[in-house]
């Protein structure tokens, strides 16, 4: 979801 | 990770070994932006607040770690090597950070996700990257005399985020249909803002001429 997005990019 | 992730972040990675190389190398670090460098320890400090709370992977914690590092390890020698710090162009990198910092943190405040600390330091970090080159570019401007290292670490930087652009349009249609707004827009207006000096470093490279920008 959103979260993932965030904590595996840059 | 898809190759146009992993092609951007090592594309983030070489400009920032090719800024060091050229730091330490040449013991110069003039044509630099310190308010640009500044502002990428702030982007950071303030994107990977996170890095010890929570964990993804080790590749991702360890880019973490060498981004912050190295951006305050290349302000340290722009302020404090007693060599470097004599190359700086001081008079000409005039930029005001406050001119940069406030209004993003501002939108950021009103523009989020989500009301938390994390979230809008997040969401301010992306915000303050999109335009974190301007002062380096205001710089280049005034410059008469770009060398290489310089300007190819400034298209190496720029490179980067258009790379991400790809990485997100694959993501979109392989991993899940979400629209997700603040990254992919800062992350086009960011590169976008480079679209002039993408221009003029390319026709330098393919005519063999020194790069000038015009002022």
């Amino acid at each position: 979801s959103h979260d993932k997005f965030k904590k595996d990019e840059l | 990770m898809n190759a146009f992730r992993l092609a951007g972040d090592m594309t983030h990675l070489l400009s920032i070994i090719l800024l060091l190389l050229k730091i330490r190398a040449t013991k110069s670090c003039a044509g630099i932006s310190l308010k640009t460098q500044e502002l990428y320890v702030i982007v950071f400090m303030s994107r990977y607040l996170d890095l010890f709370r929570t964990y993804y992977s080790l590749y991702n914690s360890l880019m973490k770690i060498i981004f912050l590092g190295t951006s305050m390890c290349i302000v340290w020698y722009m302020r404090s090597h007693k060599v470097v710090r004599q190359t700086y162009n001081n008079d000409e990198d005039t930029f005001r950070h406050f001119f940069l910092v406030l209004p993003c943190f501002v939108l950021a405040l009103l523009v989020h996700r989500n009301f938390t600390f994390i979230e809008i330091l997040w969401t301010f970090s992306l915000y303050l990257e999109s335009v974190a080159i301007l002062p380096q570019l205001v710089l280049l401007q005034k410059s008469s005399n770009i060398d290489n290292l310089t300007g190819t670490y400034v298209f190496l930087l720029g490179a980067y985020r258009g790379l991400y652009l790809f990485n997100w349009v694959y993501r979109f249609f392989t991993e899940n249909h979400r629209v997700r707004w603040i990254p992919w827009l800062s992350g086009l207006i960011q590169t976008a803002i480079y679209t002039d000096f993408f221009y003029y470093y390319i026709r330098s490279w393919k005519n063999r001429e020194k790069l000038k920008l015009p002022a």
